[in-house]
């Protein structure tokens, strides 16, 4: 993923 | 982290507990399919490859080792307790399951954010999720009478997927570069998939009684 872009969500 | 997103995560969070709860206290998973909570155990598992390559936050690897743990344990009691196995529909819960796999595993191999191991399980968990609950909703549909606990676990799992959509939306207009056209697509397909159960719970619960789907 870029930068600001992560798999953050659940 | 705003507010639909904070909700969204707490209402899967307590759909869990709703069926932890029914499976734990009355030793029941009747109305529950197997099949689903098989592929969300499957779901969980390759989403959450990154948990020890990529480190968010402390939260956030916490919420995804509950959902790890509890998808794969609910699996477990339904296969091997003695008790609660014994409350599974098994005649009623016969959605070929597996077939779902492959043309997610297919789509994921076409279609993902970078082809890569870490990135197709990732796009491959998105398809599968999307569908998951169709073996679910078929068992509703089967089952004449459902119970309270099942008819609110299914209800927290579809508050979830529609909060995550309002969730997006917020974060598209507050978040520069927040654009993830994989998870939104896969996710308002999951959200309109419940959309038809909604209808029905709703309608009893207008009308103050038990919920029946229709055959």
């Amino acid at each position: 993923p870029t930068e600001g872009n992560l798999h953050d969500e659940l | 982290m705003n507010i639909f997103r904070l909700a969204g995560d707490m209402t899967h969070l307590f759909s869990v507990l709703v069926l932890l709860l029914k499976i734990h206290t009355i030793k029941s998973c009747a109305g529950i399919s197997l099949k689903t909570q098989e592929l969300y155990a499957i779901v969980f598992t390759t989403r959450y490859l990154d948990l020890f390559t990529t480190y968010i936050s402390l939260y956030n690897t916490i919420m995804k080792l509950i959902f790890l743990g509890s998808s794969i344990s609910i699996v477990w009691y339904m296969r091997h307790h003695k008790v609660v196995r014994r409350s599974y529909d098994k005649d009623q819960d016969t959605f070929r399951h597996y077939l779902l796999m492959l043309p997610c595993l297919l789509l994921a191999l076409l279609i993902n954010e970078k082809f890569t191991f870490l990135e197709v399980m990732w796009a491959f968990s998105l398809y599968l999720e999307a569908v998951a609950i169709l073996p679910q909703l078929v068992l509703l549909q089967r089952t004449r009478n459902i119970d309270n606990l099942t008819g609110q676990y299914v209800l927290l799992l579809g508050a979830y997927r529609a909060l995550y959509v309002l969730n997006w939306i917020y974060r598209y207009f507050t978040e520069e570069n927040y654009v993830h056209w994989i998870t939104w697509v896969s996710g308002i397909v999951q959200t309109l998939l419940y959309a038809d159960f909604f209808y029905y719970y709703f309608q009893s619960w207008k009308n103050n009684v038990k919920l029946q789907l229709p055959a």
